[in-house]
């Protein structure tokens, strides 16, 4: 049975695309078969884990009825790990989509064939518009990071609102997860504040394993390869094995 | 004449409310007259400057035909700085905006009357919709962040795209005022790549002064003071005065 999974967080640049890049790769890593969709129209995952400019993308697969998720997965360099680009033409596809009498279901319609996968993962943008919204409606569970910065706590009670509303009217199967506490930088005591307000806010929610800020994680990208593959003894790489195990326990 | 920047980039947690408050208190502490206009539903540069939930907000500016500017802005604790707070409802306003004829015009109907401010900075969401579509065309100059980082430089084409359309369509003022360098970590290469990435792709646009990576700016929020009164001292509230020294210049 399939598990899908979204990343999102509306708070911009606090480790969604890192995280379902790295967990994806992680979980591959242990023979698990993972796709991961990028719904983000700025295509960050995308261009993490290739180098190449794919034909046709998630915005084909959301707005063109034809279209099905294997004509537009690419297998990737690492064993496991397959991927269904995104691109730029998804930030027009939004707007179309609210012309769409099922304009939140477009994805879901088209993730029932996933045979083979073991996890779906599904990068967001940093929004609760109808992509993430699409995102929210076709998954089993989503994960949410949140950077151990002040601004971070703000809007979390606002996706957990919204992950209510989608679970009571589109989507009864959804669950959170989980909360991942990203870029965590042990120097300072801001971290630490920001990690024991979370942790008592979301008691039980919270994944014990904490990704820390590793400047290997911000070079891999450059390198189009996950941290595992790029640096696999950087505090990175260890740190997101850990939050795989953690995750599959 | 008062003058007029958005500051804007879709990408998501590149510094541009760190950027916005802090420049625009810079300023204020140059006796400049400045008003930060939050366009942002996230409100964290309001969260950033007052510890009060605000009556009104730019939502009801948006939405409401009879709220004038004056009616929602705040003196903050700061000499010369006013704040027009934002509230979360500015996310719904952003989807009835699109059935408004003049969706794009809502901003700049309000900006008219704008007395005695030198300076209105404005901030944005991490996208290009309606809401960073109304701050471009109000504006006449529009500045952005680029955190040094690979991701960063993925989305600037298409937000010069934007701009150029907002300039032949909609507002002939606007200008790219420049591109500001943040979250400059010195330990790294990366970041010295990216600038030299930057410099070269973007020649003469870059400010000199670029924003480092340093504690007391991630800090200083949760103080509600921007970072020249938080921490004086600190390399952040240095390299902000620069800025603005070099942004009058
Ligand atoms: N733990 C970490 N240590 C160092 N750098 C990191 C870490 N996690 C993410 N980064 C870097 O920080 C930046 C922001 O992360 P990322 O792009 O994953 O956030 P995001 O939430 O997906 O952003 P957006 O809201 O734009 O989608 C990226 O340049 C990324 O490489
Ligand atoms: N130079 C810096 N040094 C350290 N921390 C910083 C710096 N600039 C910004 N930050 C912190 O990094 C986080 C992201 O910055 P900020 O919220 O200003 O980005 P943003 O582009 O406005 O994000 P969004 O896309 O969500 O609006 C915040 O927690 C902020 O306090
Ligand atoms: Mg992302
Ligand atoms: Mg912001």
């Amino acid at each position: 049975m399939t598990v899908k999974i979204a990343i999102a967080n509306q708070k911009g640049g606090v480790g969604k695309t890192d995280l379902c890049v790295n967990l994806a790769a992680s979980l591959s890593s242990f023979s698990f078969n993972t796709l991961l969709v990028d719904l983000d129209p700025q295509a960050n995952a995308t261009d993490y884990l290739t180098r190449n400019n794919p034909q046709s993308s998630t915005c084909d697969l959301l707005m063109k009825d034809e279209i099905k998720l294997e004509d537009i997965t690419l297998k990737t360099d690492f064993p496991n790990l397959s991927l269904a680009p995104s691109s730029i033409g998804l930030s027009a596809a939004q707007v179309q989509l609210a012309n769409e009498v099922n304009m939140q279901f477009r994805l879901k319609r088209k993730l029932k064939a996933l045979d083979g996968f073991d996890y779906v993962f599904i990068d967001t943008p940093p929004s609760l518009g109808l992509l993430t919204v699409n995102a929210l409606t076709a998954c089993d569970q989503v994960i949410i990071p949140i950077q151990t910065h002040y601004f971070a706590m703000d809007g979390v009670t606002k996706l957990l609102d919204t992950v209510n509303t989608i679970k009571e009217d589109l989507n009864p199967n959804l669950s959170v997860k989980g909360i991942v506490l990203t870029m965590y930088d042990r120097r300072t005591s801001l971290s630490k504040e920001v990690e024991e307000k979370v942790r008592n806010a979301f008691r039980g929610k919270v994944f014990k394993t904490v990704i820390p800020i590793n400047v290997k994680l911000a070079e891999s990208p450059s390198h189009h390869q996950p941290i595992i593959t790029y640096a696999p003894r950087s505090t990175g790489a260890k740190a997101y094995l850990n939050l795989a195990k953690e995750f599959v326990g």
